[in-house]
């Protein structure tokens, strides 16, 4: 594993943690998607049922665990513990008009047909556009919170500092996964879009935010 | 070459 790799899956994990601590410290989850925390829940557990085929490393191992496991806790925080705080009203994105392209892509364009590759493919197709939720939520609510600057920022960083690891291994190691990186440039394009579409938009302090 | 489905990444 490379730096960038590493450095690329630290600001993932931040990213992550950045939500589940805001929605914990506030009690709160108004700001946030839970149709896009719906599609990463998705995302990973479509990619990371090779747990049970495949062992790469440890250090692969727990991170997907922890992918797996943290998503759940989200969608769970937002639908259940502290659902009267989820703004229903502002998510309105249609999530079926991402699914199903991307369902139907994965059978077509994948390495191999077979069930557990199709949904690495999906995966990494949905995976593309599942902050779109997020970003027209913030778009239509007019405001944004700091925390939700850092979530983008980070994982907007996180796929584009792949796609530097993407090529240093193409050069290192002449590997190079064609779907990965197709999804990897889609995803980086659509964060730096969003950055557009919210600019203008206000930056808002919620109350119960400014804790040491 | 590429390299099929080897997934090494998360």
């Amino acid at each position: 594993m490379n730096i960038f790799r590493f450095a690329a899956d630290l600001l993932h994990v931040f990213a992550i943690a950045t939500l589940l601590l805001k929605i914990w410290n506030t009690r709160s989850c108004a700001g946030i998607s839970g149709k896009s925390q719906i599609l990463f829940g998705l995302v990973y557990v479509t990619r990371y049922l090779d747990l049970f085929t495949t062992y790469v490393s440890l250090y692969n191992s727990v991170m997907k665990v922890f992918f797996v496991v943290t998503s759940a806790v989200a969608i769970f925080l937002i639908y259940v513990q502290y659902k009267k705080t989820y703004e229903h009203d502002l998510d309105l994105f249609r999530i079926e008009l991402l699914l199903l392209p991307c369902a139907m892509l994965s059978l077509v364009i994948n390495h191999e047909d077979i069930v557990l590759e199709v949904l690495w493919t999906f995966s990494t197709y949905l995976e593309s556009v599942a902050i779109i939720p997020q970003l027209f939520m913030v778009k239509k609510s007019g405001g944004i919170e700091k925390f939700m600057i850092r979530y983008l920022i980070a994982f907007g960083s996180y796929r584009a500092i792949y796609l530097i690891n993407w090529a240093y291994r193409y050069i290192m190691e002449s590997h190079y996964d064609l779907i990965a990186i197709f999804a990897g440039i889609l995803q980086t394009i659509i964060y730096i879009l969003g950055f557009f579409l919210l600019r203008g938009v206000k930056v808002v302090v919620s109350d119960k935010e400014e804790e040491p | 070459a590429q390299d099929e489905n080897l997934h090494d990444e998360l």
